[in-house]
């Protein structure tokens, strides 16, 4: 089972076109291995991505240097995954 | 084994557990539901569908959750769904007259093998499970693989995408399944797909961003649905074509279904009204359920009164 411990889902409010286009090219740095649970389409509208633990500190820098709004939606996604996991569990039983 | 009648739908739940549930609604209604089976997924897992009727060969209303794995809340509503439709049939006036005038079709687990992955391996898995041939990587997003627009912008042609359109439209097993039983029924005149979140009620197209022929139609339906929706916790739903509303989206399912004569085609992203993503809280289950049942009566009502 893959574990997502210390991942993090940003709430990214891109405000213009160019931010956006910012944002599909971070998509496309694989290495970062960004998932986009919701993608930025129109200006304005919020995009949501979770960030493995390992690229947090890159991206929020990158977000920073361009100017890029953005808040911390989950803290740790592990944690909503054990909650999860407990209740049904706790259902089974 | 679950007892009869003591189904936790406040927790969300494994393949097998809700295989059971189906049983057991056919079980607890003999002259109402029934288990179809139109095919099996990659991994021979079967595409089972409840079917409603009241019996002879009637027009239909299909509703499917869960092309996206990962998705839980969308299997967890379609399956309170099913219960909802089984007790009210004979008791609430609108449904009875439903059921007596036309068939509901409901596939609470659109992606099998991807539900079980995203429970046993990878939680944030979305797509299905199939080998892509000349790549180490797996899975097709099978809301991108239908035969309408494939290929256009919006989706990726990359197979380690999670947009992957798939080597050809239908190359899903668990789509082609769904395609062949829309074609050989041949009187589906609602066709409703759960997907979430983002509270987003939506209709054609996603694959160009040109007004369909039913535009005013299917708005004016989705702005009943929704209002009817919030009208039980508030839920805001934004409304309209999904090319406009999120993005250029091609291969959609409800692209497909439209261009097959399906008129009241749509998909809903159910809520997340607490910031969860997709990883909702299994105690909003039943209130997302709740809510969305009021649009999906919404739709199925408008669908009966305005027969094509």
């Amino acid at each position: 089972q893959e574990t997502f411990v210390g991942d993090q889902v940003l709430e990214i409010t891109p405000r213009n076109e160019e931010q956006i286009k910012h944002l599909v090219e971070l998509e496309a740095e694989e290495h970062l291995q960004l998932d986009f649970w919701k993608l930025p389409t129109i200006p304005g509208e919020t995009a949501h991505v979770r960030v493995p633990f390992v690229s947090i500190q890159a991206v929020k820098v990158f977000l920073e240097s361009q100017g890029i709004a953005y808040s911390t939606m989950i803290e740790d996604v592990q944690v909503l995954l054990d909650k999860e996991n407990e209740e049904m569990l706790l259902n089974r039983r | 084994r679950q007892r009869n009648g003591n189904f936790n739908f406040e927790a969300y739940h494994t393949l097998e557990e809700i295989s059971q549930e189906m049983d057991t609604l056919a079980a607890q209604y003999p002259g109402l539901v029934s288990k179809v089976n139109i095919g099996q997924s990659f991994e021979k897992r079967p595409m089972n569908v409840l079917k409603f009727s009241t019996g002879g060969d009637k027009p239909a209303i299909w509703l499917d959750a869960g092309i996206h794995a990962r998705e839980w809340v969308t299997q967890a509503t379609a399956l309170w769904t099913a219960n909802k439709i089984a007790s009210d049939y004979g008791n609430d006036p609108s449904i009875t007259s439903i059921l007596d005038t036309m068939d509901i079709f409901l596939l609470p687990v659109t992606n099998p093998d991807g539900y079980v992955f995203s429970q046993t391996k990878n939680r944030m898995w979305r797509k299905t499970r199939s080998k892509v041939s000349g790549s180490f990587c797996v899975g097709v997003d099978p809301n991108r693989n239908w035969d309408a627009g494939f290929g256009g912008p919006g989706a990726s042609n990359n197979p380690c995408s999670d947009s992957y359109h798939g080597p050809h439209a239908n190359s899903e097993v668990e789509v082609k399944s769904i395609v062949d039983f829309i074609k050989s029924h041949g009187k589906i005149k609602a066709f409703i797909t759960l997907h979430s979140y983002s509270q987003l009620l939506m209709f054609p197209y996603g694959y160009t961003c040109t007004k369909s022929d039913n535009f005013d139609e299917l708005n004016e339906v989705a702005q009943k649905a929704a209002q009817s929706l919030a009208s039980l916790h508030g839920t805001k739903y934004k409304v309209g074509p999904i090319c406009s509303v999120i993005y250029q989206a091609s291969g959609s399912t409800v692209d497909w279904t439209y261009s097959q004569g399906i008129k009241y085609s749509f998909t809903f992203e159910l809520r997340d009204t607490g910031r969860y993503g997709f990883l909702l809280p299994a105690s909003q289950i039943i209130p997302t359920a709740q809510e969305t049942w009021l649009a999906l009566r919404t739709i199925m009502e408008h669908t009966l009164n305005h027969p094509y």
